[in-house]
């Protein structure tokens, strides 16, 4: 996921 | 991806199960707050709205589908079924969701995280569409919490699936703090502050079902 953000979580 | 939100994922996996358990297999959702899944379902709808547009991975778009599926599916259940929907207490379950969506909504168009109001373009739309899924997740609850203080004999298969349902958002905030130390410029705010109101809207039912579970008596929260 890339560094730093939300958007890979659920 | 870190043990914490692995865990959480499967936590909050495991409480839609146990809920489509209740519902598929003893055909009932007695103690069940319609108003709570419906609030759910419009979590996840608003939520997922880029699910075709961004790929993250199979985990990810799995878990979406799972969670969007599961959550309208329990709403149709306990609406139209003809067996399950009998034994939804409705008088019970009187909390009305539009005095939860409406803030919410409003909430996330004054504080999200791209405070600048540039062109109202798909991704502000967007952005303003998952900040309100944020807010509206933390209190969905409620209704359920509600109507639990009500039906005075909670059964066993409600109140786990109430407690994993807590239990998960705990396990995202663990993923949040190993996420601040482990990677640079991870600060979301808004995430976490609505992630620990959401938590902390448990409290009191952990405790009472960490009592039940410690003195081995049936769950029951004081009217």
């Amino acid at each position: 996921s890339s560094n730093g953000d939300l958007k890979d979580e659920l | 991806m870190n043990i914490f939100r692995l865990a959480g994922d499967m936590t909050h996996l495991l409480s839609v199960l146990v809920l489509l358990l209740k519902i598929h297999t003893i055909k009932s959702c007695a103690g069940i707050s319609l108003k709570t899944q419906e609030l759910y379902a419009v979590v996840f709808a608003t939520r997922y709205l880029d699910i075709f547009t961004s790929y993250i991975s199979p985990y990810n778009t799995m878990m979406k589908l799972i969670f969007l599926g599961s959550s309208f599916s329990i709403v149709w259940y306990m609406r139209y079924h003809k067996i399950v929907r009998r034994s939804y207490d409705k008088d019970q379950d009187t909390f009305r969701p539009y005095i939860l969506m409406l803030p919410c909504l409003i909430l996330a168009l004054l504080i999200n995280e791209k405070f600048t109001f540039k062109e109202i373009s798909t991704s502000f739309f967007l952005f303003v569409m998952w900040t309100f899924s944020l807010y509206l997740e933390a209190v969905a609850i409620l209704p359920q919490l509600v109507m639990l203080q009500r039906t005075r004999n909670i059964d066993n298969l409600t109140g786990q699936y109430v407690f994993l349902l807590g239990a998960y958002r705990a396990l995202y905030i663990l993923n949040w703090i190993y996420r601040y130390f482990t990677e640079e410029h991870f600060v979301h705010w808004i995430t976490w502050i609505s992630g620990l109101v959401q938590t902390l809207l448990y409290a009191d039912f952990f405790y009472y079902y960490f009592q039940s579970w410690k003195n081995n008596v049936k769950l029951q929260l004081p009217a």
